[in-house]
């Protein structure tokens, strides 16, 4: 059975998609199956790995409404151990068009059921956004990574991002955990980030040993420095291993995997 | 009768708090009498001009619900030529509040003509969602600036921004001009990030002398670079003119104000 792990934050542009699909090719990389499952209409973890969602016949959308499509036609394979489950814009109706289904939020999960149990991980790229879509997201998962950057005005968000995560997982999903926040887009060089990654520092260490659902989490290292060639690769629908496999932003997703690896065989 | 822009795009962390801000000041710099809408539930604008939206009795939400409580008491003075009308985080609910009013995306409009009278120019912060208080935001604007990140995904939405930009104003404000795109966190040394701006430019080359509302929009000049004084400034409420006049972060705000000046007096 795979460990599923939602990479979810409601701010937009915060290195979600850039997170997901790197930590995914890396851990293929590492020798792990790994499926990404793009739940975003934006379909922008499709774009960055090379796949057209306008051409396809069977995406994520086609299987939310009809999980008995969910076969082996719905999985697009990206290299070795990298498969996808694509996205298309139009899956932006799903959240009406399964509004009055009473299941309506564990449709993902009987996707993932039906199409996801050959891997040893699953990474879920969520919208910027808390509805249905990310509440599927969050109901099919096991952890919850948090993309953020570390600026003033994004910690302004994290205490009430992590409180609508509990709340929403509660419904669906009490035994969902926030495993931690990736630093996107780093600075290294700035006493401002290092202020703020100290104030997320503090925040978590506070939750220890409290019942939340971010008891355990923590700041995950290595924190991933801006490079220019994370933001180039998307346009040749490749990950940043295929493009530039020495660039710094491929060392940073690299070590990043393997200390989440790490982390994941001694939970 | 002030020059009503809106600052819009429903991406998330594209630099429209920062522009709207940053631009604000630097127009009261030069002179320009200048209201600052905080339309975003999130306040960032209003956080960012040393406004805690906590401590306020009245807001932008309670002057949308009723705006004949759009009285001088709900301008903040920010400093010299600048105020701003604060937003709080439960504006949030006004979209569902206000859903059955025949006025709802007029209200905004109405608290300007109440409040806004005695500047030059109106910045409207929108939030990044097309819900109604964007709408709301579209409705009172003469003209549009979108920021925007010049990397291929940021590229992506942009065609299909313009489009929703147009329907939404052809609704409620036909007069309505995208202006321009106003790129943020630029990095000139890359090429990938040329192109993009090559492409982007070629866009709206292509549209002159068609009838679309972005038939004159440009790609706004200088670009503003990524600087992190500009990310550090929101955490003691100032603006980057305040906290590091000399810093290239206020060098580009203070010359894209200036040629903003000057293009909007020859329109
Ligand atoms: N470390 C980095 N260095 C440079 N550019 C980056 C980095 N991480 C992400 N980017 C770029 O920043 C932009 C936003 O990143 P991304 O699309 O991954 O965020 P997101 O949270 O998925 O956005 P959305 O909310 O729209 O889904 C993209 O153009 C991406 O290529
Ligand atoms: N030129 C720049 N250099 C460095 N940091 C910047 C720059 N412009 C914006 N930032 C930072 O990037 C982040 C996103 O910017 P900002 O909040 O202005 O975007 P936004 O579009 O208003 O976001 P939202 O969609 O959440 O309203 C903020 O932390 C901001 O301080
Ligand atoms: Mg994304
Ligand atoms: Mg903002």
């Amino acid at each position: 059975r795979p460990l599923v792990v939602a990479l979810m934050n409601q701010k937009g542009g915060v290195g979600k998609t850039t997170t997901t699909v790197n930590l995914a090719a890396a851990l293929a990389h590492a020798g792990v199956r790994t499926l990404v499952v793009d739940l975003d209409p934006q379909a922008h973890a499709s774009l960055h790995l090379g796949v057209d969602p306008a051409d396809l016949p069977l995406t994520l959308y086609e299987a939310l409404l009809d999980p008995s499509r969910a076969t082996q036609d719905l999985v697009r394979p990206v290299s070795a151990r990298l498969d996808l489950i694509p996205s298309r814009t139009d899956m932006a109706a799903v959240e009406s068009e399964l509004a009055d289904a009473p299941d309506r939020s564990a449709r993902l999960t009987e996707v993932l059921a039906r199409a996801g149990a050959a891997y040893d991980a699953v990474l879920i790229d969520c919208p910027p956004s808390l509805g249905l879509l990310t509440l599927n997201g969050l109901a099919s998962a096991r952890l919850v990574l948090i993309p953020m950057q570390a600026h003033f005005l994004a910690l302004q968000g994290v205490g009430k991002l992590l409180e609508t995560v509990a709340a929403l997982g509660a419904g669906v999903n009490p035994g969902l955990r926030v495993d931690g926040v990736v630093l996107c887009m780093h600075d290294t060089s700035s006493t401002h980030c290092r202020e703020v990654v100290d104030d997320l520092e503090g925040f978590f260490s506070a939750a220890r040993g409290t019942g939340v659902s971010w008891a355990d989490a923590a700041v995950l290292r290595p924190a991933i420095r801006r490079n220019i060639k994370l933001a180039e690769c998307p346009s040749f629908g490749q990950s940043i291993f295929a493009y530039a496999p020495s660039a710094p932003g491929a060392e940073d997703y690299r070590a990043l995997a393997d200390s989440l690896v790490e982390r994941w065989r001694r939970q």
